[in-house]
Protein backbone atom coordinates (compact mmCIF):
# COMPACT_ATOMS: atom_id res chain seq x y z
CA UNK A 1 0.00 0.00 0.00
CA UNK A 2 1.75 3.43 -0.88
CA UNK A 3 0.01 7.15 -0.88
CA UNK A 4 -2.64 5.53 -4.16
CA UNK A 5 -3.73 2.65 -2.53
CA UNK A 6 -2.95 -1.01 -2.02
CA UNK A 7 -2.14 -3.08 -5.17
CA UNK A 8 -5.09 -5.63 -4.07
CA UNK A 9 -7.71 -3.10 -4.15
CA UNK A 10 -6.95 -0.68 -6.93
CA UNK A 11 -6.24 -3.47 -8.94
CA UNK A 12 -9.50 -5.15 -8.21
CA UNK A 13 -11.65 -2.23 -9.24
CA UNK A 14 -9.65 -1.74 -12.13
CA UNK A 15 -10.32 -5.01 -13.70
CA UNK A 16 -14.09 -5.07 -12.60
CA UNK A 17 -14.58 -1.69 -13.89
CA UNK A 18 -13.41 -2.76 -17.03
CA UNK A 19 -15.15 -6.24 -17.45
CA UNK A 20 -18.12 -6.20 -15.18
CA UNK A 21 -20.27 -8.66 -17.22
CA UNK A 22 -16.88 -11.27 -16.42
CA UNK A 23 -16.92 -14.15 -14.31
CA UNK A 24 -16.13 -13.01 -10.88
CA UNK A 25 -13.74 -16.17 -10.08
CA UNK A 26 -11.95 -15.46 -13.46
CA UNK A 27 -11.66 -11.75 -12.72
CA UNK A 28 -9.85 -12.22 -9.56
CA UNK A 29 -7.61 -14.44 -11.27
CA UNK A 30 -6.57 -11.85 -13.71
CA UNK A 31 -6.52 -9.33 -10.37
CA UNK A 32 -3.98 -12.13 -8.79
CA UNK A 33 -2.04 -12.07 -12.31
CA UNK A 34 -1.43 -8.26 -12.48
CA UNK A 35 -0.76 -8.03 -8.97
CA UNK A 36 1.84 -10.52 -9.07
CA UNK A 37 3.62 -9.15 -11.83
CA UNK A 38 4.50 -6.08 -9.80
CA UNK A 39 7.27 -5.39 -8.07
CA UNK A 40 6.95 -3.94 -4.81
CA UNK A 41 8.80 -2.02 -2.15
CA UNK A 42 8.19 -1.99 1.49
CA UNK A 43 8.73 0.58 3.39
CA UNK A 44 11.44 -0.65 5.44
CA UNK A 45 13.90 -2.28 2.58
CA UNK A 46 15.47 -1.33 -0.83
CA UNK A 47 14.52 -4.70 -2.43
CA UNK A 48 12.08 -5.62 -4.93
CA UNK A 49 9.39 -8.06 -3.43
CA UNK A 50 6.09 -10.01 -4.73
CA UNK A 51 3.05 -10.31 -3.52
CA UNK A 52 -0.10 -12.44 -4.50
CA UNK A 53 -3.55 -13.01 -3.17
CA UNK A 54 -5.33 -16.06 -1.87
CA UNK A 55 -8.68 -16.89 -3.53
CA UNK A 56 -11.05 -19.21 -1.64
CA UNK A 57 -13.92 -20.00 -2.90
CA UNK A 58 -16.99 -22.29 -1.76
CA UNK A 59 -19.15 -20.68 -4.95
CA UNK A 60 -21.61 -23.18 -6.23
CA UNK A 61 -22.78 -21.20 -9.48
CA UNK A 62 -20.82 -18.46 -11.34
CA UNK A 63 -21.32 -15.40 -10.06
CA UNK A 64 -21.41 -12.37 -12.51
CA UNK A 65 -22.13 -8.49 -10.81
CA UNK A 66 -23.27 -7.68 -14.02
CA UNK B 1 -38.49 -16.73 -5.07
CA UNK B 2 -39.40 -17.05 -1.95
CA UNK B 3 -35.74 -16.17 0.20
CA UNK B 4 -36.73 -18.37 3.16
CA UNK B 5 -38.05 -21.18 1.45
CA UNK B 6 -36.00 -24.63 0.25
CA UNK B 7 -33.41 -23.66 -2.06
CA UNK B 8 -33.10 -25.46 -5.82
CA UNK B 9 -29.90 -27.40 -5.74
CA UNK B 10 -27.80 -25.22 -8.59
CA UNK B 11 -27.21 -27.15 -11.64
CA UNK B 12 -23.73 -27.07 -13.48
CA UNK B 13 -22.82 -24.01 -15.05
CA UNK B 14 -25.86 -22.07 -13.17
CA UNK B 15 -25.43 -19.24 -12.14
CA UNK B 16 -26.18 -17.00 -9.17
CA UNK B 17 -29.23 -14.55 -9.52
CA UNK B 18 -28.59 -11.67 -8.61
CA UNK B 19 -31.45 -9.46 -9.63
CA UNK B 20 -32.47 -8.51 -5.79
CA UNK B 21 -31.05 -5.56 -4.22
CA UNK B 22 -26.86 -5.95 -3.12
CA UNK B 23 -25.79 -4.92 0.26
CA UNK B 24 -22.10 -3.98 0.82
CA UNK B 25 -20.06 -3.30 4.12
CA UNK B 26 -16.77 -1.68 4.07
CA UNK B 27 -14.86 -1.38 7.65
CA UNK B 28 -11.30 0.14 6.93
CA UNK B 29 -8.79 1.24 9.24
CA UNK B 30 -7.28 4.14 7.80
CA UNK B 31 -5.27 5.39 10.80
CA UNK B 32 -1.98 4.97 10.21
CA UNK B 33 -2.30 3.54 7.05
CA UNK B 34 -1.41 5.63 4.10
CA UNK B 35 -3.08 5.02 1.08
CA UNK B 36 -6.03 3.14 2.52
CA UNK B 37 -8.31 6.37 2.27
CA UNK B 38 -7.91 5.84 -1.66
CA UNK B 39 -8.65 2.33 -1.79
CA UNK B 40 -12.02 3.22 0.50
CA UNK B 41 -12.66 5.77 -2.24
CA UNK B 42 -11.85 3.27 -5.22
CA UNK B 43 -14.22 -0.16 -3.72
CA UNK B 44 -16.92 2.77 -2.69
CA UNK B 45 -17.32 4.02 -6.24
CA UNK B 46 -17.09 0.38 -7.84
CA UNK B 47 -20.07 -0.72 -5.28
CA UNK B 48 -22.13 2.13 -6.11
CA UNK B 49 -21.26 1.49 -9.80
CA UNK B 50 -22.24 -2.31 -8.96
CA UNK B 51 -25.39 -1.18 -7.70
CA UNK B 52 -24.09 -2.21 -4.07
CA UNK B 53 -25.99 -0.14 -0.84
CA UNK B 54 -23.05 0.30 0.84
CA UNK B 55 -22.49 0.81 4.63
CA UNK B 56 -19.12 2.37 5.48
CA UNK B 57 -17.08 3.01 8.51
CA UNK B 58 -13.96 3.90 9.42
CA UNK B 59 -11.14 3.24 12.21
CA UNK B 60 -13.32 0.45 13.95
CA UNK B 61 -12.18 -0.61 16.79
CA UNK B 62 -11.71 -4.60 16.91
CA UNK B 63 -15.28 -4.63 18.41
CA UNK B 64 -16.36 -2.60 16.71
CA UNK B 65 -15.40 -5.28 13.23
CA UNK B 66 -17.65 -7.64 15.43
CA UNK B 67 -20.36 -5.24 16.23
CA UNK B 68 -21.42 -3.85 12.61
CA UNK B 69 -20.63 -7.03 11.31
CA UNK B 70 -23.55 -7.99 13.63
CA UNK B 71 -25.67 -5.67 12.51
CA UNK B 72 -25.02 -6.04 9.24
CA UNK B 73 -26.40 -9.24 9.51
CA UNK B 74 -29.16 -8.30 11.33
CA UNK B 75 -30.31 -5.32 8.83
CA UNK B 76 -29.97 -7.87 6.03
CA UNK B 77 -32.33 -10.19 8.32
CA UNK B 78 -34.80 -7.79 8.91
CA UNK B 79 -34.94 -5.87 5.87
CA UNK B 80 -38.18 -6.08 3.44
CA UNK B 81 -36.92 -6.51 0.24
CA UNK B 82 -34.29 -9.65 0.38
CA UNK B 83 -30.56 -9.22 -1.25
CA UNK B 84 -29.22 -11.53 -3.81
CA UNK B 85 -25.36 -11.11 -3.07
CA UNK B 86 -23.53 -9.04 -0.05
CA UNK B 87 -19.75 -7.82 -0.12
CA UNK B 88 -17.75 -7.33 2.72
CA UNK B 89 -14.62 -5.69 2.69
CA UNK B 90 -12.39 -5.59 5.51
CA UNK B 91 -9.38 -2.84 5.37
CA UNK B 92 -6.66 -2.98 8.11
CA UNK B 93 -3.18 -3.48 9.30
CA UNK B 94 -2.65 -7.66 10.19
CA UNK B 95 -1.17 -9.39 13.16
CA UNK B 96 1.74 -12.25 12.65
CA UNK B 97 -0.81 -14.70 12.62
CA UNK B 98 -3.52 -13.60 10.65
CA UNK B 99 -5.59 -11.39 12.94
CA UNK B 100 -7.23 -7.81 11.68
CA UNK B 101 -5.91 -5.08 14.11
CA UNK B 102 -8.78 -2.43 14.69
CA UNK B 103 -8.27 1.52 15.59
CA UNK B 104 -7.87 0.39 19.29
CA UNK B 105 -4.42 -2.20 18.22
CA UNK B 106 -6.51 -4.95 19.47
CA UNK B 107 -6.83 -8.27 17.51
CA UNK B 108 -10.02 -9.96 15.48
CA UNK B 109 -10.07 -13.13 13.37
CA UNK B 110 -11.40 -12.43 9.89
CA UNK B 111 -12.71 -16.07 10.28
CA UNK B 112 -14.92 -15.10 13.08
CA UNK B 113 -16.30 -12.18 11.32
CA UNK B 114 -16.99 -14.33 8.70
CA UNK B 115 -18.89 -17.11 10.62
CA UNK B 116 -20.30 -14.30 11.25
CA UNK B 117 -22.56 -13.72 7.95
CA UNK B 118 -22.70 -17.18 7.47
CA UNK B 119 -25.23 -17.51 9.28
CA UNK B 120 -27.23 -14.76 7.81
CA UNK B 121 -30.82 -16.33 6.94
CA UNK B 122 -31.42 -13.57 4.64
CA UNK B 123 -28.24 -14.48 2.65
CA UNK B 124 -28.66 -18.65 2.84
CA UNK B 125 -28.04 -19.35 -0.93
CA UNK B 126 -26.62 -16.03 -2.10
CA UNK B 127 -22.85 -15.42 -2.80
CA UNK B 128 -21.09 -13.85 0.16
CA UNK B 129 -17.91 -12.01 -1.10
CA UNK B 130 -15.11 -10.99 1.26
CA UNK B 131 -12.02 -8.88 0.52
CA UNK B 132 -9.23 -8.66 3.09
CA UNK B 133 -6.56 -5.99 2.34
CA UNK B 134 -4.25 -6.52 5.28
CA UNK B 135 -1.01 -8.18 6.19
CA UNK B 136 -1.18 -11.74 7.17
CA UNK B 137 2.06 -12.17 8.74
CA UNK B 138 5.84 -10.41 7.95
CA UNK B 139 6.93 -13.27 5.68
CA UNK B 140 8.37 -10.58 2.50
CA UNK B 141 8.36 -12.84 -0.84
CA UNK B 142 11.92 -12.15 -2.16
CA UNK B 143 11.20 -14.56 -4.49
CA UNK B 144 15.42 -16.37 -4.63
CA UNK B 145 15.93 -19.31 -6.07
CA UNK B 146 13.47 -21.85 -8.14
CA UNK B 147 13.71 -24.95 -5.65
CA UNK B 148 13.35 -23.25 -2.53
CA UNK B 149 10.63 -20.70 -3.31
CA UNK B 150 7.23 -20.26 -2.48
CA UNK B 151 4.79 -22.29 -4.29
CA UNK B 152 3.38 -19.34 -6.17
CA UNK B 153 6.56 -17.68 -6.97
CA UNK B 154 7.46 -20.69 -8.92
CA UNK B 155 4.52 -20.18 -10.95
CA UNK B 156 5.67 -17.00 -11.64
CA UNK B 157 9.33 -17.80 -12.99
CA UNK B 158 8.50 -20.84 -14.73
CA UNK B 159 6.71 -20.47 -18.21
CA UNK B 160 3.95 -20.03 -18.88
CA UNK B 161 4.38 -17.16 -16.44
CA UNK B 162 0.27 -16.95 -15.56
CA UNK B 163 -0.92 -18.70 -13.02
CA UNK B 164 -4.01 -21.41 -13.71
CA UNK B 165 -7.48 -20.58 -12.42
CA UNK B 166 -6.56 -24.00 -10.85
CA UNK B 167 -3.40 -23.07 -9.29
CA UNK B 168 -4.67 -20.19 -7.53
CA UNK B 169 -8.33 -20.97 -6.29
CA UNK B 170 -8.26 -23.04 -2.87
CA UNK B 171 -11.82 -24.93 -3.74
CA UNK B 172 -13.31 -25.91 -0.32
CA UNK B 173 -15.72 -28.70 -1.01
CA UNK B 174 -18.81 -28.49 0.17
CA UNK B 175 -18.26 -30.67 3.22
CA UNK B 176 -21.89 -30.99 4.45
CA UNK B 177 -23.25 -31.60 0.50
CA UNK B 178 -20.15 -34.10 0.22
CA UNK B 179 -21.26 -35.90 3.25
CA UNK B 180 -23.55 -38.96 3.99
CA UNK B 181 -25.08 -37.15 6.52
CA UNK B 182 -28.75 -36.26 5.53
CA UNK B 183 -28.19 -32.75 4.73
CA UNK B 184 -29.23 -31.27 1.20
CA UNK B 185 -26.36 -29.61 -0.32
CA UNK B 186 -28.32 -26.00 -0.14
CA UNK B 187 -28.41 -26.23 3.85
CA UNK B 188 -24.51 -25.76 4.83
CA UNK B 189 -23.21 -22.69 6.16
CA UNK B 190 -19.84 -22.78 4.63
CA UNK B 191 -20.93 -22.76 1.37
CA UNK B 192 -21.15 -19.61 -1.28
CA UNK B 193 -18.67 -17.55 0.49
CA UNK B 194 -15.74 -16.31 -1.63
CA UNK B 195 -12.21 -14.89 0.37
CA UNK B 196 -10.09 -12.99 -1.30
CA UNK B 197 -7.01 -12.40 0.72
CA UNK B 198 -4.32 -9.39 -0.24
CA UNK B 199 -1.81 -11.46 0.60
CA UNK B 200 -0.72 -15.31 0.37
CA UNK B 201 -1.05 -16.62 4.33
CA UNK B 202 2.14 -15.70 6.30
CA UNK B 203 3.12 -12.82 4.21
CA UNK B 204 2.86 -9.25 3.86
CA UNK B 205 0.50 -7.37 1.83
CA UNK B 206 1.60 -4.37 -0.12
Amino acid sequence: RDEKGSDFIQTLVEVLRATPEGDLLELLTEVNRQVCELDVRGPDCNERRKACLEIRSSLRRRLCLQ
Amino acid sequence: MDPWGPEPEPSPGAQYDLSRDRAALCLAVIRDRPGAQRDVEALGGLCQTLGFETTLRTDPTAQAFQEELAQFQERLDTRKSPVSCALVALMAHGGPQGQLLGADGKEVRPEALVQELSHCRALRGCPKIFLLQACRGGHRDAGMGPTALPWFWRWLRAPPATPSHADVLRIYADAQGNSSGGFTPGSCDQADILMVYAAAEGCVAY
